[in-house]
């Protein structure tokens, strides 16, 4: 009801936008907002004897302001393809602390991102392994090395998946899996 | 609670039986374009009960099923179980969650009694004699005790398809419906199009979103 | 009009999926194909006095199959992520060899591919280069290497960019770039 | 026909006039998230005519024009400049050239013989006396002798923006319109939408088109 989403939303905008929050760690700086959009139905906005407009807990949409470090405020629209990504992971993370579930999983969010970043990104995800699982798929040996159990898929018979366990020094520098006696 | 387990049986490509444990906190998956990595993202949400065959990346729901490769023929059934330890909840987190029942059952209350409508419908008045005995407030005893309401350390679900069309869910090998899947996490954030899921390409999807579509996010962690 | 469209049509197809075309190239193996689906109006499709069904040039769309090695033929929907990004190479590298542009942009084309395939495209994009300039941003440093000139970009004044040389070992690990100085 | 230089001057994050020379078959771009990468397209995009500011990842055009830094104020004016290398072509190219056109008027003459509606209308009969003054005519000799109809060894095209919202186009520095460039470009596979040009993240945009969408790249490219 009203209240919870209240909660909520106070709860996931401190994490996302404070100080400490998810935005700052992973831009290493920088501002971040949520907003509620209230929806203006036909009639006109309602107003608060101080002029502020009257927030409706239960219509309102959500907006995201992001402003990494030394740049103006933006749209999401004009962040590039690594920033919008961050801001996704560090969105996600917000809503996340407020409300953990058992696992997540996270298929190639690391693409577009830099080496930098990916760092970051597997450091911040690091920091939720005291309440979640986390299955993370990547190209990154970055990433990979964050992880503290790897598994290769490899398709030796063609159209076949099969699992196998690995080691961090078995993936080859093209992906590809190698027999662990071939080392 | 933990997951434990996943296992592939005939669903996409993974036509043998595997089994993928998750002892650790971060497990990666890793190997070449095209080799299956994504088709255990689709066999976690599809167990989780989606029911969307375009958002598993077929047609309809039979592409699921091993349709056969070079070397071998397409399979009759698709199986996929997910296993997860729900061990009895120590003394303090009980008593947390028993402090967090009562308070929020003080705010419907509270709300019931300014007259707002929708809160209202929600609580059962204290006066309203509640029959202990069906399966909500069993459901609600055994919530007390575990993680998941089921009296048991762990809990397997399973989801099979048969070439045919028919399909089935079980809870620790026990025949059950999509509803009582759903009713299993609820409130856990554990769901087929929860937003624990990240699929391939779609980081940006709650920043891409409208407005309104993003607050069902918020309205789903709440 | 009808013929030249004709005429291309056959032109890419044979580029893209005859035996030495672009997707046998880029998966090494395997089989493509571009069919053109009649649009069916209304009434029934036409067909000839054999069966086969009369193909309006001028009104038809194009299908894809691509059928990666051992695999069963697939629609292009079940195909992976990588597999996804090869093939839509392998058709631009076709449309590119049946009427080249000056010129190519090619914004992270790689970001979903493995090793094993950056490699594959970057071979690919060489053999173009006898009638095209291509642009090519990326992170990954395979492509970096088969670039003959390489820019950075750099926000030293934030949210300032500037266009610097690079040569490929200035070029971090984290993808930043150091000053040559520093070499 | 060859690309050889851009020229930004406050467009989007290139607050300072910056110049990026194409000297080499395969140039690269590297850098971190957020340098002004990919702006680098859109500035390509925006010289050759791109009207929707959407697909600029802006919400309205004057988005382009540098909206300044923490340690700079926004700027009066985006320019971006395209120069190509326009040199005479060979003989043997000329002939092939010549040899095309011919081919191409004969078939569409065949095409009117038939009498099919479409094709009829496209070439002027040999009978009719046609003007060699006009412009479309001296494009044409032009264009006999080097790859853009333009009688000049280099062709810059520029796009201009002011704050105030006025824009102008200018063809080696003369003001032009957006339809001087469309015509300059014709049938050359270039343009701010053409199949030359993969933005990020729509690297499999064709694919994923409709089979009428994609019927377009292939007429594109006819
Ligand atoms: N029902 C099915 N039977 C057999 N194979 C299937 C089935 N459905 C999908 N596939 C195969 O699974 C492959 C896709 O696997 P997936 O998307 O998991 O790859 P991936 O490892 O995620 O690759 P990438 O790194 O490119 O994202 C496709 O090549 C497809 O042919
Ligand atoms: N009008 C403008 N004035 C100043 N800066 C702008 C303007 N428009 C966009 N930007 C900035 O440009 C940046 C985006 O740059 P761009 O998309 O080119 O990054 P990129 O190098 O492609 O990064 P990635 O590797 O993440 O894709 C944004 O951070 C945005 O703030
Ligand atoms: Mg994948
Ligand atoms: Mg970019």
């Amino acid at each position: 009801s009203r209240d919870r989403f209240r909660q909520t939303f106070e709860k996931v905008t401190e994490h996302f936008a404070g100080q400490d929050g998810m935005f700052r760690k992973l831009f290493g700086g920088g501002k971040a907002e949520i907003r509620l959009m209230p929806v203006v139905r036909d009639g006109a906005e309602q107003f608060h004897s101080d002029g502020s407009p009257v927030t409706d807990w239960l219509e309102s949409g959500i907006e995201i302001i992001a402003k990494p470090p030394g740049k103006e405020p933006r749209s999401i629209s004009q962040l590039s393809g690594g920033e919008k990504a961050m801001t996704a992971v560090a969105l996600l993370m917000s809503i996340f602390r407020s409300k953990p579930a058992c696992f997540c999983v996270l298929d190639e969010v690391d693409a577009a991102l830099d080496d930098a970043n990916v760092d970051r990104f597997c450091r911040v995800v690091e920091q939720f392994t005291d309440q979640s699982h986390f299955i993370v798929i990547t190209h990154h040996k970055r990433t990979m090395h964050s992880a503290h159990q790897l598994y290769g898929v490899t398709m030796q018979e063609r159209g076949v998946s099969k699992r196998v366990s690995v080691k961090i020094d078995q993936v080859g520098p093209d992906g590809k899996i190698r027999e662990p006696q071939e080392q | 609670m933990r997951l434990a387990k996943l296992t592939l049986f005939g669903f996409k490509s993974f036509a043998d039986k595997t089994e993928i444990t998750f002892d650790e906190a971060i497990t990666g998956i890793v190997g070449p374009n095209g080799c299956g990595k994504s088709n255990v993202v689709d066999a976690i949400k599809w167990v989780l009960g989606e029911r969307s065959s375009k958002s598993l990346r077929g047609q309809e729901m039979i592409d699921v099923i091993f349709a056969g490769s070079a070397g071998r023929a397409p399979m009759n059934m698709a199986s996929v179980a997910l296993t997860f330890d729900n061990p009895e909840l120590s003394p303090e987190v009980l008593a947390a969650r028993e402090a967090q029942m009562r308070q929020a059952q003080l705010l419907q209350q509270a709300e019931s009694i300014e007259g707002s409508p929708d809160a209202g419908a929600q609580v059962a008045g204290p006066a309203e004699a509640v029959d202990p005995n069906t399966p909500s407030m069993i459901d609600a005893r055994v919530r007390a005790r575990r993680a998941l309401p089921v009296d048991s350390p762990q809990v397997e679900i399973e989801r099979r398809l048969y070439r045919d069309g028919s399909s089935e869910y079980l809870i620790n090998s026990r025949k059950a419906r999509l509803k009582d899947i759903r009713d299993l996490f609820l409130d856990t954030g554990v769901g087929a199009d929860a937003y624990s899921i990240i699929e391939q390409g779609k980081v940006d999807a709650m920043l891409l979103a409208s407005p309104m579509e993003r607050r069902t996010v918020f309205e789903e962690a709440a």
